[in-house]
């Protein structure tokens, strides 16, 4: 799921904005 | 009422989680609350409006993709403050944020809606649903605006949009979780901080008015049809032009 999700993970991943 | 099984931050007060929520949905909603009162949004213009239907439909496509695609990362934003989103698996964080962003987006859009003139924010200015014409999606479009004017009509406050979406965002009805009853303890006490502030604002009629489940999922679905329609008519420019966010979700 998070293969397919890459970018959706990555924004999860990362520090708040 | 499960002080060994839930963690630390699934264990608060109403109220302080209603205000977390609030919050979360303040610092990510796009407009900000304060610039909805009162507001001095212009309407497009005769000319403004004629120039959006001029536009070529895979370009129309693309230029809503984009606003849509920039609704759904702050829909993301706010998950990741909600309190409890993070502790989840980062598998159910996608199988709920996949699920339910795009309904979080939909029921959003009623800030920015007004009920006077019937059109809703975009890009700058106010705009009612003839202006999407070139989309080629009429039927998309009506149902939205419909949602929207019904949603306006509710007057829903700022803690009851920000406990809604999360709402929307934490079901544990979604298919494919892999920790059910884990999503179920956060959705439980998001429901309770609901129900506390609608009955100590008085608004529990609230409930029976909001648009059913199956609406926001249908809308959904509608949307997710189109993509495909769209797709079959210009093949490759979803590939080569859309935001990769939006491609990921819906494509």
């Amino acid at each position: 799921l998070q293969e397919k999700h890459r970018i959706l993970h990555k924004l999860l991943q990362n520090g708040n904005s | 009422s499960c002080p060994h099984a839930c963690p630390q931050a699934l264990r608060v007060p109403s109220e302080l989680l209603t205000q977390s929520v609030l919050l979360s949905h303040r610092a990510t909603c796009h407009p900000r609350a304060e610039d909805l009162q009162g507001h001095r949004w212009a309407t497009f213009s005769r000319e403004e409006i004629c120039a959006y239907q001029s536009q070529p439909t895979a370009e129309m496509w693309q230029r809503c993709a984009r606003r849509v695609t920039e609704a759904i990362e702050r829909v993301v934003e706010f998950a990741k403050r909600l309190r409890g989103f993070l502790e989840l698996s980062q598998h159910d964080q996608i199988v709920l944020l996949k699920a339910g962003a795009m309904e979080v987006v939909l029921v959003r859009m009623c800030r920015a809606f007004d009920a006077a003139t019937r059109t809703v924010l975009f890009e700058g200015k106010l705009a009612g649903p003839e202006l999407f014409r070139s989309l080629g999606c009429p039927e998309l479009v009506a149902s939205i605006f419909d949602l929207a004017q019904g949603l306006s009509a509710l007057r829903c406050s700022e803690s009851e949009l920000g406990l809604l979406s999360a709402l929307l965002l934490v079901n544990a009805g979604r298919p494919w979780l892999q920790d059910r009853p884990r999503v179920a303890r956060l959705q439980g006490h998001l429901d309770v901080a609901f129900r506390v502030l609608l009955r100590r604002t008085r608004r529990e009629g609230l409930l029976a008015r909001l648009p059913s489940p199956g609406r926001l999922r249908a809308l959904c679905s509608q949307h997710l049809e189109q993509v495909q329609a769209f797709r079959r008519l210009h093949p490759g420019v979803v590939s080569a032009a859309f935001p990769p966010l939006y491609r990921e979700l819906f494509a």
